[in-house]
């Protein structure tokens, strides 16, 4: 998952 | 992950652990808002649809259950669990969810970063996240004497808000991959603004050791 948008968070 | 991301994990955990433990052991909600509640488990269910699809890690996957679980049971124990149904505030407890709901699926139709299906929902999730408390503090400034638990809860999810927008920040300088588009940022920081009134109040009683009242 890219980070660039904050996929990664919840 | 950096230590403000984790901070407002865990004040954001301990929110939905105070929640329950009202709910679980006084089988009380008063003073709860089950439009916000309800409003909470349609933001998860439709930000975490890349559950089953997209890993990023095993933290990640744990608190997506956590946060998909919590949620619904929650919703559950105030509208079926035969005690805890009672004590729910009802005849206050009048905002409309869908004034919430539609307006921010139409903007999330109209701004987004892609025109699929899941960046739409994801983003619908953001902008529903970013006012999903209203109902709650609208209950809150109805209600009397708001109880230490329910005043907690709404502390720990404040709280929760403030230090995702201190993860940004850091983010944004330490991270080069990492640039935020206006979305995330205009949603986040209006979600947090709907907090700073209620943060006075609780601090000002807490500080003069009185039950907290919100002025109407």
């Amino acid at each position: 998952v890219s980070p660039d948008n904050g996929h990664d968070e919840l | 992950m950096n230590i403000f991301r984790l901070a407002g994990d865990m004040t954001h955990l301990m929110s939905i652990v105070v929640l329950l433990l009202k709910m679980h052991t006084i089988k009380s909600c008063a003073g709860i808002s089950l439009k916000t509640q309800e409003l909470y488990a349609l933001v998860f269910i439709t930000r975490y649809l890349d559950i089953f699809t997209d890993f990023v890690s095993l933290y990640n996957t744990v608190m997506k259950i956590f946060f998909l679980g919590t949620s619904i049971s929650i919703v559950w124990y105030m509208r079926y669990h035969k005690v805890v149904k009672q004590s729910y505030d009802k005849d206050h407890d009048t905002f409309r969810h869908y004034f919430l709901i539609l307006p921010c699926f139409l903007l999330a139709l109209i701004i987004n970063d892609e025109f699929t299906f899941r960046e739409v929902l994801w983003t619908f999730s953001l902008y529903l996240e970013a006012v999903a408390i209203i109902p709650q503090l609208v209950l809150l400034q109805r209600t009397k004497n708001i109880d230490n638990l329910t005043g907690n809860y709404v502390f720990f999810l404040g709280a929760y808000r403030g230090l995702y927008i201190l993860n940004w920040i850091y983010r944004y300088f330490t991270d080069s991959h990492y640039r935020r588009k206006g979305i995330t940022w205009t949603s986040g920081i209006v979600q947090t603004l709907l907090y700073a009134d209620f943060f006075y109040y609780y601090i000002r009683s807490w500080r003069r050791n009185e039950r907290l009242n919100l002025p109407a």
